[in-house]
């Protein structure tokens, strides 16, 4: 594994860390959004299945299983702690599913390696990881308060796709591995939609000021 | 010639 992969699955981690302390410590999900935590579930749940079938590494298979446990934990809390739900921005989080569920469904059927069941939902959860912060930048451009955890949270999920951009690119020249197609251009994607958000993360921590993304 | 793909990837 090289240092651009670990750095990705780190950043990634450390997200889920920062999260999982804001709503368990602070016992807020104030500025976060269910719907993306949701799509995270499917994502991981879709790409995943073969967790009980194909062995990679131990490192891998506790990383599937954290991804998955911990997602399921932050939609669990946010949807049903007596407290933390209370903190939910239902009313700004309006963003529907299904107008991402289903073209990245409908993608992942006609674009793929192979057409098998498990295939299409490797190539489904990746379409829907893609798009999957949507919903969370949304509710981020409609907050007049974003808090230093949430900015950070958001932050170093859109990195650990970077870092995973530099890996590919990396595991290409370097390791002699083969073109993928599929991840590369939904990982491209996904980081691009983070673009404007680094911007104004970036601008607002060199000068010292408030999160705020423009309207 | 190229490695094959697995997806040991997260």
């Amino acid at each position: 594994m090289n240092a651009f992969r670990l750095a990705g699955d780190m950043t990634h981690l450390l997200s889920i860390i920062l999260l999982l302390h804001k709503i368990r410590a602070m016992k807020s999900c104030a500025g976060i959004s269910l719907r993306t935590q949701e799509l995270y579930v499917i994502v991981f749940v879709t790409r995943y299945v073969d967790l009980s079938m194909k062995y990679y590494s131990f490192y891998n298979s506790i990383m599937k299983i954290v991804f998955l446990g911990t997602s399921i934990s932050i939609v669990w809390y946010m949807r049903y702690h007596k407290v933390v739900k209370q903190t939910y921005n239902k009313d700004v989080d309006t963003f529907r599913h299904i107008f991402l569920i289903l073209p990245c469904f409908v993608l992942a059927l006609l674009i793929n390696r192979a057409f098998t069941v498990i295939e299409v939902l490797w190539t489904f959860s990746l379409y829907l990881e893609a798009v999957a912060i949507l919903p969370q930048l949304v509710l981020l451009q409609r907050s007049r308060n974003i808090d230093n955890l949430t900015g950070n949270y958001v932050f170093l999920l859109g990195a650990y796709r970077a870092f995973y951009l530099l890996n590919w690119i990396y595991r290409f020249f370097i390791e002699n591995h083969q073109v993928r197609w599929i991840p590369w251009l939904s990982g491209l994607l996904q980081t691009a939609i983070y673009a404007d958000f680094f911007y104004y993360y970036i601008k607002s921590w060199k000068n010292r000021e408030k999160l705020k993304l423009p309207a | 010639s190229r490695r094959k793909i697995s997806k040991d990837e997260l």
